[in-house]
């Protein structure tokens, strides 16, 4: 994956 | 949001507060690793950096705050709280935790989602949160009686990334949400290393008897 995904989980 | 993942964070929320409980109550923390106590801090801290720079909801920030301090208070208590601290089972906590952050690191080092220092450290929490358990694990077999509030502590404990993992499932289809290898298979690995005292903790809960695992 290029793009750092979002960390919204804990 | 959905609500294998609230659930999930409520069930962690629920094993913190058991094993506060569990020293408040008692004043005693036999039974308890100090080391999968002070691995889950290092989780925490590692995983939580983005806690200032990343704001993505104020139920997010407060429960990151939640594990962070609960962690380390539990920590210091084992530590130095004069009247805790005597009830550590120090020569029976002998886990070499070390190894597992080592272990944790250089895969993160090798395995990361992006090179970059968060997403290291990220992977770092991930990989260590997998295994962090077994000092605990390795402690509760070497205990014989273990009080009833850690090993509901242990199952709660077990539980919340299993249900993490239906949470992913459930974002997969849902969201296209493709989710990181990196969660799934320590979710999963973190997830099996659990069954074995889910077996005896559902065979103590049956039999209405005091959990005892194998020797």
């Amino acid at each position: 994956s290029g793009e750092a995904l979002p960390h919204d989980e804990l | 949001m959905n609500i294998f993942r609230f659930a999930g964070d409520m069930t962690h929320l629920v094993s913190v507060l058991l094993l506060l409980l569990k020293i408040y109550a008692t004043k005693s923390c036999s039974g308890i690793s100090l080391k999968t106590q002070e691995l889950y801090a290092l989780v925490f801290l590692t995983r939580y950096l983005d806690l200032f720079t990343d704001f993505i909801s104020i139920y997010n920030t407060v429960m990151k705050v939640i594990f962070i301090t609960s962690s380390l208070a539990i920590v210091w208590c084992m530590r130095a709280h004069p009247t805790v601290r005597r009830s550590y089972d120090r020569d029976q906590d002998t886990f070499r935790h070390h190894f597992l952050v080592l272990l944790s690191f250089i895969m993160a080092l090798f395995f990361p989602d992006l090179f970059t220092t968060r997403e290291v450290l990220w992977a770092f929490s991930i990989y260590l949160e997998a295994v962090a358990i077994l000092p605990q694990l390795v402690l509760l077999q070497r205990c014989r009686n273990v009080d009833n509030l850690t090993t509901h502590y242990i199952f709660f404990l077990g539980s919340y990334r299993a249900l993490y993992v239906l949470n992913w499932i459930y974002r997969y289809f849902t969201e296209k949400h493709a989710g990181r290898w990196i969660s799934w298979i320590s979710g999963l690995v973190q997830t099996v290393l659990y069954l074995d005292f889910f077996y005896y903790y559902f065979i103590s809960w049956k039999s209405s008897e005091k959990l005892r695992l194998p020797a």
